[in-house]
C-alpha cells in the first residue's frame, strides 16, 4: 500500500512541477 | 478549444477564483487582454490554494491549456507578450472603470451598473498584483471601490438613498 501511495504522490508532484514550469514559460516575454 | 467555464471550477477553488473567471468571460470578446490577465491571475491564485486534488489538477491543466492557446492566438497583441505593456493596459482599464463609477456615483446615479463597475474595477486592481506591489493610489482606489460597491448594494436593498 505505501509503495503505491509514494508512486501516486511522486506523480502528483511531477504534475504540479509541470504546471509551475508552464506558468513560468507562459509569463516569459 | 473553449475556455473552461465557471460551472467547471472545483469547489476548493470556487470562492477564490470564480469572480475573476467571470470577469474574464465577460471580456473575452470586448477586451481579450483583460480576459487573458484575469485568467492568469486566477491560475496563480488557484495554484497557491489547491493543485493537488484531482479535480483541481484537472481544472488547472485545462485553464493552462487555454491560457497558452490564448497567448498564441493573440500573437500580435503586445500587451499579452510584454507584461510591462500588459500592466499598463490593465491599469488604464481598471482606472477608467473606476472613474466612470465614481462620476456616476457623484452625479447621484446609483444603479446595478455602477455597483458592477466599482466591483469589476476593484477585481482588476487585484489582478494588477500579478505584476508586483500596488501603488498607494491604486491600493486606496481598490479599497474604496470594494467598500462603495457593498455600500450602494446595501442601500439599494434596504431602500435607503446612498450619501
Amino acid at each position: 500500500g505505501s509503495a503505491i501511495g509514494a508512486t501516486g504522490s511522486t506523480q502528483a508532484s511531477a504534475e504540479q512541477d509541470e504546471l509551475s514550469q508552464r506558468l513560468a514559460k507562459l509569463r516569459q516575454m | 478549444m473553449s475556455a473552461p467555464g465557471i460551472a467547471t471550477i472545483p469547489p476548493s477553488l470556487k470562492g477564490a477564483i470564480q469572480k475573476y473567471i467571470r470577469v474574464a468571460v465577460e471580456h473575452d470578446k470586448r477586451d481579450p487582454v483583460i480576459a487573458y490577465y484575469c485568467r492568469l491571475y486566477a491560475m496563480q491564485q488557484a495554484m497557491a490554494i489547491d493543485k493537488s486534488s484531482p479535480e483541481a489538477r484537472q481544472y488547472l491543466v485545462s485553464l493552462m491549456d487555454f491560457l497558452e492557446k490564448s497567448k498564441n492566438q493573440l500573437k500580435d497583441e503586445q500587451a499579452v507578450h510584454n507584461e510591462i505593456i500588459g500592466q499598463a493596459h490593465v491599469e488604464n482599464y481598471a482606472l477608467k472603470l473606476f472613474l466612470y463609477a465614481d462620476n456616476e456615483d457623484r452625479a447621484g446615479h446609483f444603479g446595478k451598473n455602477v455597483i458592477k463597475a466599482f466591483l469589476t474595477s476593484s477585481l482588476l486592481m487585484d489582478v494588477l498584483t500579478t505584476f508586483g506591489d500596488l501603488s498607494e493610489d491604486i491600493e486606496k482606489n481598490r479599497k474604496y471601490a470594494k467598500w462603495k460597491a457593498l455600500y450602494i448594494n446595501k442601500c439599494i436593498q434596504s431602500g435607503e438613498t446612498p450619501i
